[in-house]
């Protein structure tokens, strides 16, 4: 038994800070883009303007497929096209008031959100991990 | 207010069933591994032998990293590797009795589990966003 109120609990709380959330920018070349990705382990990390803002979200598939061309991999593409050209700008987020209640509903759909303030800055990320783990906190401890 | 119990619902009702889970077999090239993670969207997916039997997991990750040579990202590899030389094999599973209970848990860390029988064949995959459908349905529905 539980009355676990998700609408009562902030993401700003238990979401990753900023400072640790590995990002690129919009004009970083695509080859940039895919050692940031290998390099940290992550398939996908937000894109961010000069002012860290919040424009995107680009992940390794995106890389990879711009490196298929019509007959083979052609990897020259990594280093003529920039994270701007393939990144995908249409995903949700959440904002820095946003509950539980809300991260639930976007991460049945997508493996993380990035939480943005007033203007539009990227403050942290709330995970699927993190929420499984409080979920399993509730029922199991 | 909610009286859930994870300990009593199987991960078989809601688990995808092995017919409509994307795999690669352990001798298949990684080039081929490549296409299969392309086309189908997912980052990772499990690997089988012939007879179907669970051997571990591939990801598009372990694809790209085979790729990089000691100065540029080296295509051949592709064709001169296997599944079988970059998988994971030692990746937690939930066998065909477990409950919701146990896939929280490998669910915390991985972002699916593989679901063997008796005799180590995959019969379906328990997801992340399957255990979140379940967490939203029971509480906001
Ligand atoms: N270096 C690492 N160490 C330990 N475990 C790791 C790991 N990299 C990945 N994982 C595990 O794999 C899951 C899926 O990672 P993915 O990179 O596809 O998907 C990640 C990634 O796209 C993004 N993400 C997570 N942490 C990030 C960070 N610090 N910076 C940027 N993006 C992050 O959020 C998604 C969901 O993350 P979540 O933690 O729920 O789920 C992660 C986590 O459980
Ligand atoms: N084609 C698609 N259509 C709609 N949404 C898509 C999609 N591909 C990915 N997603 C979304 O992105 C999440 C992460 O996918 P990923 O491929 O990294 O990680 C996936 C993938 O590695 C594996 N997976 C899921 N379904 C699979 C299937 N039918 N066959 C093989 N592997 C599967 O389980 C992981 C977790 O899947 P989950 O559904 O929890 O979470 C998925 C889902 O919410």
């Amino acid at each position: 038994l539980t009355n676990f109120d998700l609408s009562s609990i902030p993401v700003k709380r238990d979401m990753i800070e900023a400072e640790k959330v590995a990002h690129v920018q919009l004009q970083n070349p695509l080859e940039h883009a895919l050692l940031v990705l290998t390099k940290t382990g992550y398939n996908a990390v937000p894109v961010l303007d000069l002012n860290g803002r919040f424009c995107g979200i680009i992940s390794k598939s995106d890389i990879v497929e711009a490196m298929f061309g019509i007959e083979q991999i052609e990897v020259d593409k990594l280093y003529e096209n920039t994270v701007e050209d393939v990144m995908h700008s249409d995903v949700p987020t959440v904002s820095e008031h946003d509950t539980l209640e809300k991260a639930l509903h976007v991460l049945i759909d997508h493996s993380f959100a990035c939480v943005l303030n007033q203007d539009d800055e990227m403050i942290g990320i709330y995970t699927r991990r993190e929420i499984l783990k409080q979920f399993r906190n509730e029922f199991y401890e």
